[in-house]
């Protein structure tokens, strides 16, 4: 393995996830004193450590923090909000170790969930959310330390994470076992072929990169490379699916259409409603377009592309039809963000370099399907063809910013009401100099007349 | 020997025909069907 200090076993990290794609990938951990297990799913777009602390229709077990001798409350409420789904629990503090991961003890913050909305979803093992994010996401504010910086904080490993993901080609819902590798400290070699190439993470609160190009069947979609930035890109193991801006969505969709050679498409299918089936004896792979996303390099003025072979997003869905193998769309379409999720992650080992700044792709060593390796990575390409800057800055997402603006208003409108007094006095002091009726002002009011 | 005399009377990449349109399903759990959005 690859850590330098030779303290941690990367070895004994690899296969340590279960789940899949769709309901995501969950790393055991032991809570409390005495040890509560709890399967809590990884999610590098959210930034707080939360485990159900109550029953739930959708759990089957849960945290009790009275039971846990080592357990401080903190008294405080958090509410975390995600693109669908909520929760809102207690912030306390606990011990945590981890069966297969970094070994010791280490004292987190965690927030025990009282109540949620959409969050625990049916037939999910798992029972809490390890938000592997910046503490910039995290909730109520970002002094909450997240759980991996008190990890590197307190056992001093690298600053840095990798994952795998393992559900290429695999039916959804799959059986979840062995379903991939959370490498906490390093890079694990077994885990990838190739080069790692590395983007910039552009800030540091989601792992946002730059995204410069797609291209369809090697065609290039032809838009802005803003429009894909738009208002981020991000790399989250929480998200399904690939998730892209609608413009860029609907340029896609027209191009695999395109492409494909199949005949009378079902619009439903693309937007997620209907599934696809075809007889069992027809493959629908060797139909569909290779997808390719390029990423600017760490070298500002290269850029290297992911690869996505159809077998990553036509995904096999388990169904009660007999004769027929049924597919969904992996990719849909976003108001507020492209999102690298699970579809393109489950094609490559991703390295999220906290310490470099930077997120690294390399083709995962379990992206195979029936013996062909489902993704790619190629470069370095030019980047004369896009901006040299596809990011459009939104200024008022820092909060910092909105403080400013409101204080920008609020003088504003005080100046706006100064004025209106202004305005208004002398009028009434012209009224009443019309009131007074003199003989000369009379006069003249008469000849108006 | 037949089938690699077959291969050298078509030495060219043959485009695969036109697949047939799919049959529609609509999914067993639709809510469930994008999976997490978190």
């Amino acid at each position: 393995a690859s850590d330098p200090g030779g303290q941690i076993n990367f070895f004994s990290m690899v296969d340590n996830l279960e789940g899949d794609s769709g309901r995501g990938y969950y790393l055991e951990l032991l809570i409390g004193t005495p040890p509560q297990k709890m399967n809590i799913l990884v999610d590098t777009g959210s930034s707080n450590f939360a485990v159900a602390g109550a029953l739930n229709p959708d759990i089957t077990t849960f945290f009790d923090s009275k039971l846990s001798t080592s357990y401080e409350p903190l008294n405080t409420q958090v509410t975390v909000r995600y693109t669908q789904g909520s929760w809102t629990g207690l912030l306390g503090k606990d011990v945590i170790s981890m069966p297969k991961g970094v070994n010791g003890t280490f004292l987190i913050n965690i927030a025990s969930i009282f109540q949620s909305e959409n969050f625990f979803l049916p037939n999910i093992n798992w029972q809490g959310i390890l938000g592997l994010a910046y503490s910039t996401l995290a909730k109520p504010s970002s002094s909450v330390e997240p759980f991996f910086d008190s990890l590197v904080q307190q056992e001093n490993i690298p600053n840095i994470f990798s994952m795998q993901m393992c559900g290429a080609g695999q039916p959804s819902p799959g059986i979840g076992i062995n379903a991939g590798s959370l490498v906490l400290g390093g890079i694990e070699p077994s885990l990838y072929q190739g080069d790692i190439w590395y983007t910039p993470i552009t800030e540091e609160w989601y792992y946002q990169v730059e995204v410069l190009k797609f291209e369809v069947g090697g065609q290039n979609l032809n838009l802005d490379c803003t429009v894909y930035n738009s208002d981020k890109a991000i790399v989250d193991s929480g998200t399904t699916l690939l998730r892209l801006p609608d413009k860029v969505f609907n340029a896609m969709v027209d191009a695999i259409v395109q492409t494909s050679l199949i005949q009378n498409f079902n619009a439903e299918f693309w937007a997620g409603l209907q599934l696809a089936c075809w007889d069992k004896t027809q493959d629908p792979w060797n139909y569909f377009p290779d997808i390719s996303i390029y990423l600017r390099d760490t070298n500002s003025s290269r850029s290297f592309r992911l690869t996505l072979k159809p077998q990553l997003y036509i995904q096999s869905v388990l169904t009660f039809q007999e004769s027929l193998n049924c597919f969904r769309f992996g990719i849909s379409q976003s108001a507020s963000a492209l999102v690298i999720g699970a579809t393109v992650m489950e094609g490559f080992y991703v390295i999220f370099d906290r310490a470099e700044k930077r997120v690294g792709f390399a083709v995962s060593s379990c992206a195979e399907v029936s013996g062909i390796t489902v993704s790619e990575i190629a470069g370095p390409f030019g980047t004369s063809d896009v901006s040299s800057n596809c990011i459009a800055r939104n200024p008022l997402r820092e909060p910092i910013m909105w403080i400013i603006s409101y204080s920008l208003m609020s003088l504003c409108g005080m100046i706006l009401l100064v004025l209106v007094i202004l305005l208004l006095l002398p009028n009434r002091h012209r009224r009443d100099d019309m009131e007074t009726v003199n003989d000369e002002s009379s006069l003249v009011q008469h000849r108006w007349k | 020997a037949a089938c690699a005399s077959a291969n050298f009377i078509f030495p060219l990449k043959v485009s695969p025909a036109e697949m047939k349109g799919a049959v529609p399903v609509a999914p067993v759990t639709p809510k469930g069907a994008p999976g997490l959005l978190l």
